[in-house]
């Protein structure tokens, strides 16, 4: 065993919510890139590829 | 790493020494500015290889509870933490949950599980598959797809929309996309600490076992191809789920593991609020 290398095991963070009216039902969909860039920031990781369809987007992100 | 944003579901997965709860404040700030309020939270995470380097506040699993339990609104007042153990001690779970309604209501939809599965000492040959040729020229995502086809991960569902990277020098990360499901797959390949997951969401509605218990089970077949990529020493499942047939679910993951010669060492099970039941296996290959 390495006596320090690169963390493999990740932390996992799944987060519900509920609203009135979502427009669109897009809810969290309708968040700006900047805005997720901001909260990316705060993780300290950032966006490298992204695809999306009719029901979700998802990210690469760094690290 | 991965991010998954639904109209009202988030999910964010990072590896490394990233702070990922710290975004639980901005999150909840934005989703509000959207007329959105938090309902449920569960954060899962397995035993560090590295526990020393990571930063605040994921020092500890307590030091996470804390941080959690103050970043949350009181609304979400069910609340529970808990580490799963094994006999295993590098494969340990670690998870916390919490909602605004009583643990009787389920999230998400009942007919629905994840599946988080880690994996380490993983072959050499199949690890190898994940490094960087010195000077290949190529941009992440042209590398990443080489990776996906040369390791064989686009077989593991070939109905899902892949979006793969690779990092330099080595490392690996994809997701895919098939409908309204996610799977995800990360690897770190170094020798000494090599790790890899998968992830996916299924629905007990999807697929059952064959009659003669053979491997028509779509979920199975997922879950074979999945570990064969990396043909791992070591391996945890965890399966999320709100149905009442989690222990048909856990029963079909030990089923996948016998045939690559992956024996149970483990199996514990408990219940979360937000989360429902979460079991927690580990396998061991017979070839260690």
């Amino acid at each position: 065993m390495a006596v320090s290398g690169f963390e493999g095991f990740e932390k996992r963070l799944e987060l519900h919510f509920s609203g009135d009216d979502p427009v669109f039902n897009m809810g969290l969909r309708q968040l700006p890139f900047d805005s997720l860039e901001q909260i990316l920031h705060e993780v300290q990781c950032s966006v490298v590829s992204a695809v999306g369809n009719h029901y979700f987007d998802a990210y690469v992100l760094s690290e | 790493s991965s991010l998954f944003v639904y109209p009202t579901k988030i999910i964010i997965k990072t590896c490394g020494t990233t702070q990922l709860l710290k975004s639980i404040p901005p999150l909840l700030h934005h989703a509000l500015n959207l007329g959105l309020t938090i309902s449920s939270c569960r954060y899962t995470r397995g035993n560090f290889i590295f526990p020393l380097s990571q930063p605040f506040p994921h020092t500890s699993f307590h030091e996470e509870v804390v941080y959690l339990e103050d970043s949350l609104p009181n609304h979400l007042c069910y609340r529970k933490a808990s580490v799963m153990p094994s006999n295993i001690t590098a494969h340990v779970w670690h998870v916390f949950s919490a909602c605004d309604q009583t643990p009787l209501v389920h999230f998400p939809p009942s007919d629905l599980y994840t599946v988080e599965i880690c994996m380490t000492e993983l072959d050499r040959t199949q690890a190898r598959k994940f490094f960087r040729r010195p000077g290949d020229g190529k941009t992440g995502d042209a590398a990443g797809k080489e990776m996906t086809e040369i390791a064989g991960i686009h077989k593991i569902n070939p109905n899902a929309l892949i979006c793969d990277f690779a990092f330099d020098p080595c490392g690996y990360s994809m997701n895919g996309i098939d409908g309204d499901r996610y799977s995800t797959i990360h690897v770190t390949p170094e020798d000494g600490y090599s790790y890899a997951s998968f992830e996916c969401v299924g629905s007990i509605y999807d697929d059952e076992d064959d009659e003669d218990g053979g491997d028509g089970d779509d979920f199975i077949r997922m879950l074979r191809r999945a570990v064969q990529v990396f043909r791992p020493g070591k391996v945890s499942v965890s399966v999320t789920t709100a149905t009442t047939a989690s222990h048909r679910l856990w029963a079909r993951v030990a089923g996948a593991m016998e045939p690559l010669g992956l024996k149970c060492r483990s199996c514990m099970a408990d219940e979360f609020p937000a989360a429902g039941s979460v079991v927690f296996q580990t396998f061991t290959a017979r070839r260690k």
